[in-house]
């Protein structure tokens, strides 16, 4: 997966950090202090579809190759989450009690083309 | 993206970097509550003490290492062990005491469980914890009832009783998984945990929960998962 750049224009991972302190969640959020969400942006051109984020394998070799000879489906591949983790939270609910829980796929780790 | 229409992400690159993170900033809010299942941030009036947190997550670490399995080990006993499935959001509850009403034969101590999740999980497990200070030499006995209110509020049940002999001053935890399921199965959210101890014996719980010895619950649970149908 590429981390963005100052001037990448393709499909990259963008870093962004949302602070519980800065939007005021502080106070029912115990841990932990921000959420790295961060997000996928950039172009996909032709060669780029189903690389880097998707494992190489037979099927997706093949599926290149129709995507290759077919413009129109290559226009269609998208800059997307490739790999993401849960993202653990310890908070106070509405009745004071404490939760601790992992959201499932919150924070994106890699992006690749579809 | 359907066939002939622009990716979803690409409209984000179209705005102004200050309109960009406001976008981002509503989709990080939006996203984690909606996960949480909160209408909206809970209003935290009075949180927690500091000490009596960190005694709760203290007391479940211990216990998360004492029901620990090795790896491979065969799955035994009837309470059922966390384990992570794919895609199953899981929960670990504390819920403090507020004290009730209490005598000196017996305290009262009420533990509001959370109102967002009660329709959409199903509890594993559920640890009531107790701090006892021991008043004098000997043993204490102690019956702890666990009561239920009824749909009105105004009579309550019985669900659970056990007697225990406290001996030394400490720690104390007593399984309450059944009962907190059947309260989350009638979609109420308060338990009430009697403690009953024998004429002029006084009570061994002690008297301060301000500090890091505050009874509670600690519930483990997970998203109920949908009833397969199979059509044939």
């Amino acid at each position: 997966s590429i981390d963005c750049s100052g001037d990448s224009r393709t499909c990259c991972r963008k870093d962004f950090f949302v602070d519980f302190k800065e939007i005021g969640w502080e106070d029912w959020i115990i841990h932990p202090e921000g959420y790295h969400m961060n997000y996928c942006a950039g172009l996909c051109p032709r060669h780029m579809a189903a690389a880097p984020g998707l494992a190489a394998s037979f099927h997706t070799a093949v599926l290149n190759l129709i995507k290759a000879s077919n413009a129109e489906a290559a226009a269609d591949s998208c800059c997307v989450p490739t790999q993401r983790r849960p993202l653990s939270l310890l908070y106070y609910d509405r009745d004071g009690n404490i939760v601790k829980t992992d959201i499932p796929d919150m924070i994106v780790d890699a992006c690749g083309c579809t | 993206a359907a066939k002939g229409t622009r990716c979803p992400a690409c409209g984000l690159a179209a705005l102004a970097p200050s309109a960009q993170r406001d976008v981002l900033l509503a989709l990080a809010k939006q996203s984690i509550l909606s996960k949480l299942g909160l209408p909206d941030r809970p209003n935290t009036t009075q949180p927690m003490p500091r000490a009596a947190l960190l005694t709760a997550l203290h007391r479940l670490r211990v216990q998360h290492m004492d029901t620990a399995e090795p790896p491979g080990a065969p799955r035994g006993g009837s309470s059922p062990r966390l384990r992570p499935g794919r895609g199953l959001q899981q929960y670990e509850i504390l819920s403090f005491a507020e004290s009730g009403s209490s005598t000196s034969r017996s305290v009262l101590l009420h533990f509001r469980f959370t109102r967002d999740l009660s329709g959409s999980i199903e509890i594993l497990r559920a640890t009531l914890y107790l701090f006892w200070a021991v008043p004098g030499p000997g043993t204490h006995p102690v019956t702890i009832r666990l009561l239920q209110p009824d749909s009105a509020g105004l009579n309550t049940t019985v669900t659970g009783e056990s007697r225990l002999e406290v001996q030394k001053s400490g720690w104390t935890s007593l399984d309450v998984g059944q009962a907190v399921q059947q309260l989350f199965g009638h979609g109420s959210q308060r338990l009430t945990v009697e403690l009953e101890v024998p004429e002029a014996r006084g009570s061994p719980l002690l008297a301060d929960h301000s500090g890091s010895r505050w009874p509670f619950v600690a519930a483990q649970a997970r998203v109920r998962t949908p009833h397969r149908v199979r059509r044939r």
